[in-house]
């Protein structure tokens, strides 16, 4: 899960912005 | 009943795909073609123009007052690459600190692609979590399918973008041509000119919007993707859309034939260009002493 956290983020946080 | 569920799934995906895609294909040939009212985007064609339009790469909106008088004419037969006066291009360039200056720059437009491919990860990312029934899979799974299918639907979504002298950037604002891409220095010179072959040829498909909306999701829907852990409702869930893109085909283009086998057969070239992008990146990490990786493009090329 570490190794793709930002994959995982983007995957489960819908509204919340991501920082790219 | 079954073919009424399977044109719901073709608009649902349809509807998904002009919410998280900026740039369709049916705005990006109008540009293309010349046939969007005044708005011809600015050309970069060598240096020069690059340095003048760096500062919009990327930008949503080019301020109007700005971008107007540094376009360059893309005449009434649509923009090409050609006819756009003298070569000032880094090949013409021989002193060391405008060679040094140019490399630099490079590298900022390198990083400028990074930035949008990065966000385009994350339109894929929200276009996957609308195909019906994906996000009810393994989490890993769906990070996996993402890892895997990501560059592959980038390059795809590209594909509407091009014609056979160069490609749209920054929302269709910006016109690179595919000879200056070709004239940066190594690799960065090699990183499109597959793209731009593969693409030319997948246009003679002439899908539309509604139909690329289905193939993304097909791809998406790998079960053969190395490293997953329920395959078998992957497989379930993409044997629903290919046949909704089957019939979507058949009513959509009645007089191409073979259309649906066709452009099965572009997921076979797809993984092999991919795996020559990624090779490439490992290359330019040797290479370029300067260059770091966008985190999120870190995760998705690492082990891939």
């Amino acid at each position: 899960k570490e190794k793709h956290k930002i994959l995982h983020q983007l995957l489960q946080n819908s509204t919340s912005p991501v920082d790219l | 009943p079954e073919a009424a569920d399977l044109r719901a799934l073709a608009r649902h995906l349809y509807e998904a795909y002009l919410k998280y895609f900026p740039l369709t294909k049916a705005k990006a040939r109008a540009i293309l073609s010349g046939k969007n009212g005044d708005n011809a985007p600015f050309v970069i064609h060598d240096m020069k123009s690059l340095m003048e339009g760096e500062q919009f790469i990327n930008c949503r909106q080019i301020p109007i007052q700005e971008h107007q008088p540094q376009t360059l004419s893309a005449g009434l037969g649509g923009v090409t690459g050609v006819h756009l006066g003298p070569d000032c291009g880094i090949l013409g360039m021989t002193n060391i600190s405008e060679q040094g200056s140019a490399d630099a720059l490079e590298l900022r437009f390198f990083h400028s692609c990074q930035s949008r491919s990065a966000e385009g990860v994350r339109e894929v990312t929200e276009f996957a979590k609308s195909i019906p029934g994906f996000i009810n899979l393994d989490l890993n799974d769906q990070v996996t399918l993402l890892k895997y299918g990501v560059i592959e639907v980038l390059i795809i979504m590209m594909a509407p973008l091009m014609n056979k002298d160069g490609t749209l950037i920054s929302y269709g604002q910006i016109f690179m041509t595919r000879e200056f891409l070709k004239s940066l220095r190594k690799p960065f010179c090699q990183m499109m000119e597959p793209k731009f072959e593969f693409s030319v040829k997948f246009n003679t498909l002439e899908l539309d919007d509604s139909d690329m909306a289905l193939f993304l999701a097909v791809i998406i829907l790998s079960g053969d993707r190395p490293g997953l852990l329920n395959v078998k409702p992957i497989e379930q869930l993409q044997e629903t859309v290919l046949h909704s893109l089957e019939l979507q085909l058949k009513l959509n283009h009645p007089d191409s034939v073979q259309l649906f086998a066709k452009l099965l057969q572009k997921m076979t070239d797809l993984r092999q260009i991919v795996t020559d992008h990624v090779h490439l990146i490992q290359l330019l990490k040797k290479t370029e002493v300067d260059m770091c990786l966008h985190p999120l493009l870190q995760e998705i090329m690492k082990d891939l």
